[in-house]
């Protein structure tokens, strides 16, 4: 697809802002072209709600993997892939911001496929379909599924965290 | 969309498993050590991940299940991954990848069930939009990396998502 | 204090097999000197119950961050710092592990003070004092503190996940 | 064991803000963004740290107060920090560090009140068994990296715990 990369940058640029305006209630932010070195680039920026505009670094563990999760769905909504996996992506988030990030996902999830590995219950709730892991005391793993109605509740085990 | 992901010998998994995904949110649950995450790295292995740093281990190798008390490691890892395109337009409905290493150190491929390299491999992924820089898989703990990249290397995620 | 380094590894060395024990329940643990290109050094290794010895690096995020809990708590029982400040160390734990975790820092606090940070209520739940950080629409932070009968009950807010 | 932490000035806490600790377990608590890191910080910054990718900051002058809506930058970081000792053989009683930092550049550092050098207060900490390999602090998403170390590493850190 010989698509121009400023086609590209303004799509997924749009939707940044837009998922950013979700993820962050209040807060603001944008992708930017850069030239360093003579090496095109592209940074990302946000400014959570309150604050001033600083280096992402010094944002916090929760914010910071809040603004990836915005920059990874925002591709998700402009040039999606045929599906997402993410392992444990949600470990830093607390729980108001882990809701935030799993309301988009359900927003997202009739155009796109969604592979999420968790521990955590608010997670295992927007499950469609659900695999349950084990291991035997022979270090074999073993899977269960269930297609669900939207409705997991009875499936909280110990060592699901819930929220 | 992956409608399914098949496994044998391939880390934990010493016994074949099929997981059949659907549409939307799919989550996969379990304590830890269970095996969530080497679901994971099957997908990745399948897609064609050749680094073992990338799949937590010190060689490829040490993929094939390598054994537990009274149960012997197995000779052979294949994983068989289904990806349904949405078709038309010229796009392949269907896609099957398998791949397999024996521990011998015999590799192989096969796409629709036909034998084939890794390079055919990674031209019919890449049709479907599937890219080894690609941002659809995050690896556990490695969510903040995106935010850590540098400049060129986040226009080379979006210049791939095109 | 000129004491050498053989007697700090075996008493380090024991209490780690120790911990392994309470953390990794039927699994085993120890810390093995190594010379490695004339350097000499350390390594650790622990198989958990059911498993067989392998690399740590094969080891799951959950596994491997007990593992290291499991060195930090050993040297904490051998060799006590004046404090421990640990900054969200439990975020890959479950339920079932964070619990354990969490049992042996409650062995050790009457010899060792904990600084924990935290957004988990378990990890709130084990408290002797408890200070709760917010920040206000003018990005400036406040600190309200709490000293505790071991009962902080009613304290859970939305962004703690409970458990 | 640490009895207090006095911060102002120093990342979000604009406002002078004091915690006295107890003994045994203190949980910080609170929503992400809030300060709890900050807190965890000043105490490294107060230990001595002279890196700032340790702090998370760009340049050492990223640790002041940097402003909010409707609320200026500060001119000064300043946080105290008092250690008590077991006391007896010989062992200070008690300890009380002050790190300083202008805007302009200016560092100083106190003991105990007095006016001394960075090696002065690494001395003191030194006999309270704090410095600066110690497994004592592990900040937020490194706690695997013990795991990771070199051999060597971990030797080190056993060394210093000695
Ligand atoms: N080649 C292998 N053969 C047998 N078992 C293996 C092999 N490689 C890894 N394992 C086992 O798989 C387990 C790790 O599984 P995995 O990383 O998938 O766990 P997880 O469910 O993701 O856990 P967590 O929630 O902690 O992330 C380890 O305990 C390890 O011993
Ligand atoms: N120099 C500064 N001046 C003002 N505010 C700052 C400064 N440096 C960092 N901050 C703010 O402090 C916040 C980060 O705080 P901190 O890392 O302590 O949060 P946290 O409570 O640990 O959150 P999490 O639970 O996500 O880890 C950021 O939102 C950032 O904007
Ligand atoms: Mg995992
Ligand atoms: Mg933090």
């Amino acid at each position: 697809v010989a698509e121009g990369f400023d086609e590209v940058l303004d799509a997924v640029g749009r939707r940044f802002t837009e998922v950013v305006g979700l993820l962050f209630p209040g807060g603001e932010g944008r992708i930017r072209p850069v030239a360093l070195e003579g090496e095109d680039g592209v940074v990302v920026e946000v400014v959570p709600a309150g604050k001033r505009p600083r280096a992402l670094s010094l944002l916090s563990g929760g914010e910071r993997s809040l603004v990836a999760l915005a920059f990874c769905l925002a591709v998700a909504m402009a040039r999606p892939a045929p599906f997402y996996l993410l392992d444990e992506v949600e470990a830093a988030l607390d729980d108001v911001n882990l809701r935030r990030f799993l309301g988009v996902v359900r927003r997202l999830a009739g155009d796109t496929q969604f592979l999420l590995i968790t521990h955590q219950q608010p997670t295992v709730e927007t499950a469609d379909t659900l695999f349950g892991v084990t291991m035997g005391g022979n270090g074999v793993s073993q899977v269960l599924a269930r297609r669900l109605d939207r409705n997991p509740e009875g499936a909280a085990r110990p060592w699901v965290r819930r929220a | 969309m992956l409608t399914r992901l098949s496994l044998r010998g391939f880390k934990s998994f010493a016994e074949p498993v099929e997981l059949r995904f659907g549409p939307g949110v799919n989550v996969i649950v379990g304590p830890n050590g269970s095996g969530k995450s080497n679901v994971a790295e099957a997908i990745l292995w399948a897609l064609g991940e050749q680094r073992p740093a990338r799949l937590r281990a010190p060689g490829m190798q040490d993929v094939l299940f390598s054994g537990g008390p009274g149960r012997q490691a197995v000779g052979v890892a294949e994983v068989t991954m289904g990806l349904a395109g949405p078709g038309g337009e010229g796009r392949p409905a269907e896609l099957e990848v398998t791949r397999r290493l024996t521990r011998a150190g015999d590799a192989g491929y096969r796409l629709n069930g036909g034998r084939c390299r890794l390079l055919d491999v990674q031209d019919a992924l890449a049709t479907h939009g599937l890219g080894p820089r690609s941002l659809s898989v995050i690896r556990q703990g490695q969510v903040e990396a995106v935010c850590a990249s540098h400049p060129a290397e986040l226009r080379a995620v979006l210049d791939e998502a095109a």
